[in-house]
């Protein structure tokens, strides 16, 4: 199961709707300091229901719609939207026999919240529920955040436990 | 649960054994309990021997050593729990040149049944990449796509992030 | 005592809004306590403003932009409180090109009155250095240094690291 | 006042006796991972009186001292040398007139340990009194530790106010 393609449009600095279409093998993302290529993993973790601003480096959820520039407003609403491939039917339920399933999540800056599956308005729970026993999801080991790696090495024995206790 | 606590720290230690020595290229390293006996509170030790080092506690280590240990962990964790994904925000940033050689060559590895997403400012990581993103913010504060290389050729992108013929 | 605190602070401040701007090549920043009327327990915020971004807390800054806040604010405490020497340990790592030569520029500068000695993994550092020192472990776990380079040519370096004729 | 040169011999991972004279300008430290640069750092901390191990990567000073490799047994003495430019006089008291100073400082795995000035036996206080006044020392900001721009850049703004404490 891939990310086929991923838009995002009004969330942190995509200001500009902007379309990343994956292809086979590794894709690397580069670019200066603060260009928005760490938005971009911010992206996915936030379409796939992250609720923890938090983990998104904000302190409110606010904090993801893109704020303004010196020389642009602010806007509305941010959205994300990813095309998964569905040709091993690892995305399960009423989706199973789709060859792909796209989620969408928009936020607008009322706090107004929407999640929609293949255009149909769902709520969290059934994204969320779509991905059980895929291996997806904001938490474990498939997204390991800028300085990740360097908590792992501070950490203490204590505090190690817990990378074991997630994965158990 | 203790059960479900120590068969998954087993696995992970077993991956972890084959992993550390692949990625640095020699030497062993391994995961110790701190407290066999209290599986509910006891800790997790990094031992690890650096190709030609003695085996040591993790503080002495240098940046770059330590980071190594670490990403053979992260690994040996993903292939215990595997994800469809796996995506890296410059994990490869401590690493000198033969590491990050040994680091991506693991990554090529684990591509054939994982989608790899890799952030990264290191060459040797980009040459590596099936398809190269690049993003700029020639607007200050507006992320934009503004190339897309793939194997044998860039396509220039146009607004939207759309390919342009 | 909380004349010192202020003194400093605003020594400090003053410093970090001339340097933040000429480190990230234009923007501003400073410093502000987080509460005024509390000097003995007051935290202190860090506002900065890359060039043509919006004004804005640290937490949604990346990481190259961070470390360019936390150097300036480095860079300011030292100028408050000079020493003869400063020894960087690979502080440009999250850098790119752009902000690793105004980093190495601003070395340059301070380099008239204060010795540095800077340990890096970055090609454009190493650039800007009068000497190099190369150490490696040929014979694993033991540390040699086996060359200096001075400006205009690498002089071998003999066991015992004195310079070969 | 410069550092002229600095002698490393049994500390750490410099079993051998190795020099680095320095000379006008940036000098700057380059070599593989792990091959013993910030060991270089912590000679020079160690050198100018560090007391707490953990302020080295260590959780003993005993750890200071080459442990051995897979081929070299450990050493039973750790040792630096730093050579100071005193040209300007600021090192003060009865080195004021001398344009050289040198400090020697030896730890032996018995856990003796050893200071000197010029060759002359002194006790640790006298060579920290030696830099009093000049802004030399072990904290403050003028070693900057691999990592130590991570620490700041994760402060809260409590922890921050150290920063400030520190320097006034
Ligand atoms: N809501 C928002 N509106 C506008 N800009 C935002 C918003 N949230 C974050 N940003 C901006 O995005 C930039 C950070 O982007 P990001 O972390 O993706 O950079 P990066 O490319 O990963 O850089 P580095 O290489 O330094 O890690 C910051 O300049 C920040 O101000
Ligand atoms: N007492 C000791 N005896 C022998 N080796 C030691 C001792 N203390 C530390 N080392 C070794 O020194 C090495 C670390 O060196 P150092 O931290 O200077 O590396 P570095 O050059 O800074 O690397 P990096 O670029 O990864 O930061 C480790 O391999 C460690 O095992
Ligand atoms: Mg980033
Ligand atoms: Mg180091």
């Amino acid at each position: 199961m891939r990310i086929d393609r991923i838009e995002i449009h009004g969330f942190k600095s995509f200001a500009e709707r902007t379309v990343f279409q994956f292809g086979q093998g590794v894709s690397c993302v580069v670019g200066p300091n603060g260009c928005g290529k760490s938005n971009v993993i911010d992206a996915i973790k936030w379409g796939l229901g992250e609720q923890n601003a938090r983990q998104l480096r904000g302190r409110a959820m606010e904090d993801v719609i893109f704020g303004g520039s010196e020389s642009r407003p602010a806007t509305g609403l941010a959205e994300v939207a990813m095309l998964f491939d569905n040709g091993e039917g690892l995305l399960g339920g009423e989706y199973a026999r789709l060859p792909q399933v796209e989620i969408r999540r928009r936020l607008f800056r009322s706090g107004e919240s929407e999640y929609l599956i293949n255009g149909e308005p769902v709520r969290l729970r059934e994204v969320t529920s779509l991905f059980l026993d895929t291996g997806v999801g904001t938490r474990g080991y498939s997204i390991i955040e800028q300085g990740r790696v360097g908590l792992i090495v501070n950490a203490r024995p204590e505090e190690r436990r817990f990378l074991v206790e997630e994965a158990a | 649960t203790r059960e479900r606590f120590r068969e998954t720290f087993d696995a992970i230690n077993e991956r972890f054994q084959v992993l550390y020595p692949r990625l640095v290229g020699g030497g062993r390293g391994f995961l110790r309990l701190t407290d066999e006996n209290d599986l509910l509170e006891t800790g997790i030790d990094l031992i690890v021997q650096p190709p030609g080092k003695r085996l040591q506690n993790m503080t002495l280590m240098s940046g770059g050593e330590k980071a190594m240990a670490a990403i053979a962990l992260i690994f040996a964790i993903f292939l215990v729990k595997p994800s469809p994904f796996c995506l890296l925000d410059e994990v490869d940033a401590p690493l000198d040149e033969a590491n990050a050689v040994r680091f991506n060559e693991m990554v090529r590895e684990m591509s054939g049944h994982t989608q790899f997403l890799v952030i990264t400012h290191n060459k040797s990581t980009m040459e590596v990449a099936d398809t190269l993103y690049g993003v700029t913010m020639e607007e200050p504060g507006v992320s934009r796509l503004v190339s897309v290389r793939l194997e044998g050729g860039t396509a220039p992108v146009g607004p939207g992030g759309s390919e342009v013929d």
